[in-house]
């Protein structure tokens, strides 16, 4: 464990929180795509289920557990509790155009060929394309509340904190798994212009427009 | 890649 892992996952708990806290707070998931939710549910989901055969830490499996459980209950508020207030007419993009994809590239490029690991690998190239839904939702409707800009940008530092991770832990320990790091510089750089408009606009206290 | 190489990060 390194530091840019550490604050890397804490970015990522908070922008879980953040969401939670807002839709729950708020009572509505408004500019919130239920899609990326169900994908990001459908990552931790195939990703974690070596809970049940192999233990790293105890920080390891709570966080699984954690990720697991907030992103369940952020669909169950979207879907279910304030259904009501889901925005069906901007939240629609194909996920099967980013779920196919992922699952046949997982099964074509892979670290070794069994279940759990053609899974891993699948959750890991699903989470680099999970985040597009949202970003689509938002260009659409040309704004997001700036609550939702934080979420965004915790979400995008999560991983671009993950790629610090990687060159430190290459540096020192000579470990590199090249298929979360291709991932995971795709996940990035799929925020950069969103990082752009978040810097540029957000923290200057103006609202996120897009440029629709 | 050793094939018990299990992955640590979340």
């Amino acid at each position: 464990m390194n530091i840019f892992r550490l604050t890397g996952d804490l970015a990522h708990l908070i922008a879980i929180i953040i969401l939670l806290h807002k839709i729950w707070k708020s009572r509505s998931c408004a500019g919130i795509s239920g899609k990326s939710q169900v994908l990001f549910a459908l990552v931790y989901t195939t990703r974690y289920l070596d809970l049940v055969t192999s233990y790293v830490s105890i920080y390891n499996t709570f966080m699984k557990f954690v990720f697991l459980a907030t992103s369940y209950a952020t669909i169950y508020l979207i879907y279910v509790k304030f259904k009501a207030t889901y925005d069906h007419n901007h939240d629609t993009f194909r996920i099967e155009f980013l779920i196919l994809p992922s699952l046949a590239l997982a099964l074509l490029i892979n670290h070794y060929f069994n279940f759990l690991e053609v899974l891993w690998t699948f959750s890991i190239y699903l989470e680099s394309v999970a985040i597009l839904p949202q970003l689509f939702m938002v260009s659409k409707t040309g704004e997001a509340e700036s609550i939702t800009s934080h979420y965004l940008f915790a979400l995008g530092s999560y991983r671009a904190l993950y790629i610090l991770n990687w060159i430190y832990r290459y540096a020192t320990e000579g470990h590199y798994d090249l298929i979360a790091i291709v991932a995971g510089v795709v996940q990035t750089v799929l925020y950069c212009d969103f990082f752009y408009l978040y810097i540029t606009k957000v923290l200057k206290g103006k609202k996120l427009q897009l440029p629709a | 890649f050793s094939n018990m190489e299990l992955h640590d990060e979340l």
